[in-house]
């Protein structure tokens, strides 16, 4: 059975698509077969595989309304898959607002794929809107970047507030699997606090490692890869391949 | 004539909410009247002011659906004056969604305040929707905060095509100010190269100085601060001070 994996922070700047493209290629370089998905209009995970958004006819925002398949649109890049998106994708939001079972749209577009693919990585836009929730009733789990400063911290409550809901409402088997420490400064004692903070104030799981500060996987989208294949044995990297290997996909 | 300044970019964690706050606390202790707008339903401006949003009653969301006034929802903390919002905010966009005149909402709440102030700040969530286009249209200027990395940059040209937009169809005499360069590393070339490119794609002013990354930045909003407050002599609030006496509030 396929895992699931939502990876949701409503806050910018976190780390999301990063931590998406990061571990889909540690996953992939090690025989899984990995699928991407981008949730997100501003196109960044589909941008930093490589992929010009702006040239693309038909994206996740066609599926999402039912104008095509996902086969229609996925894309292969060396190992992994993606269902890139557009802009477009911001109008799904408006659409989907109205129509019965706007939750279940993304879900419904990867179900016939699932078989394809050991695990699935869903990377989700900076907000609790239509599109994540799409993004929660989709998957099984929810794994949460955290850039351990103040501001990010504070979103954390809400997220899980949002993930209650979802398993109220839309998707009874979604579980948290926890946090990954993102752009960890380990100079500073900021970091340590917010993490310490997150742990003891909700529980979390703060999987291992902690994903260094490195200029490496900030550079790596400059020529379409991730840090994995930019910079392999950079700390970065390192430390993706290590969490890549925590979440035990079978 | 009170200056309007939208603080815009759909990038998440550009610090666009630092931004506002630093510029606005820096044209605070000299002196000005200081309007500042907290447009993300995400409330960290409101947050890092020290203000809890989830006691608030009333705020931006009900002066945008017309529920209440400006002057009803204002807060005074020190020599800011602020707009405070709330999750509830996620819910206007909705509303505002099917209004007439809905890309007015902000514009037309604030008009009745202006002549009290010297300057607005208006920060911004991490989205192109109906709230930045809120800020947009009730701004005279905009000012971009720009993260020197590969995955922010992308994000220019849209941003530049929805000013185009707003100023075709909702306000006429938008101009954008410039780029503020944030959490500038001045130790990597990727900062470097990411503004000069930014400069020459798009001939966008980057204003001066960059503001340099610093711990005593992201750690100012733990005590409801920003780095003004919490390390004035650091090199954060320095250059915050820089920027602000650059834009030449009268
Ligand atoms: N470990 C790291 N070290 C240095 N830079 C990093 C690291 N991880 C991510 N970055 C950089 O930080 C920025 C933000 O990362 P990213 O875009 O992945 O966050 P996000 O949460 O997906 O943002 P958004 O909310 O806009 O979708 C990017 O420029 C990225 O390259
Ligand atoms: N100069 C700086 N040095 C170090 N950290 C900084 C600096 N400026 C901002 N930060 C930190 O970076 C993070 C992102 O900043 P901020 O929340 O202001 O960005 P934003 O663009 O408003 O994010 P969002 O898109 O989520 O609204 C925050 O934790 C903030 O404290
Ligand atoms: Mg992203
Ligand atoms: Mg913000």
């Amino acid at each position: 059975m396929s895992r699931v994996i939502a990876v949701a922070n409503q806050k910018g700047g976190v780390a999301k698509t990063t931590t998406v493209h990061s571990l889909g290629s540690a996953l992939g370089s090690v025989g899984k077969r990995v699928l991407l998905v981008d949730l997100d209009p501003q196109a960044c995970l589909t941008y930093s595989l490589g992929i010009d958004p702006e040239r693309l006819d038909l994206s996740l925002h066609d599926v999402m309304l039912r104008r095509a398949g996902a086969d229609q649109i996925a894309l292969t890049v060396g190992d992994l898959t993606v269902l890139p998106s557009t802009i477009d994708l911001a109008g799904a939001e408006v659409h989907l607002l109205t129509k019965t079972g706007r939750e279940y749209a993304l879900r419904r577009a990867i179900e016939p794929l699932l078989s394809c693919y050991d695990v699935v990585l869903i990377d989700c836009p900076p907000s609790l809107g239509i599109l994540t929730i799409n993004g929660l009733t989709a998957a099984r789990e929810v794994i949460v970047p955290l850039q351990c400063e103040t501001l990010s911290h504070r979103g954390v409550g809400q997220l899980l507030e949002t993930i209650d809901d979802v398993r109220s409402y839309t998707n009874p088997e979604l579980r948290v699997r926890g946090v990954v420490a993102t752009m960890f400064d380990s100079r500073t004692n900021l970091a340590r606090r917010v993490i310490a903070d997150v742990e003891s104030s909700y529980g979390l799981t703060v999987l291992q490692p902690p994903v260094p500060k490195s200029v490496k996987v900030a550079e790596a989208p400059e020529t379409g890869r991730c840090v994995l294949e930019h910079a392999p044995s950079s700390k970065g990297a390192e430390a993706y391949r290590a969490l890549a290997s925590t979440l035990e996909v079978a």
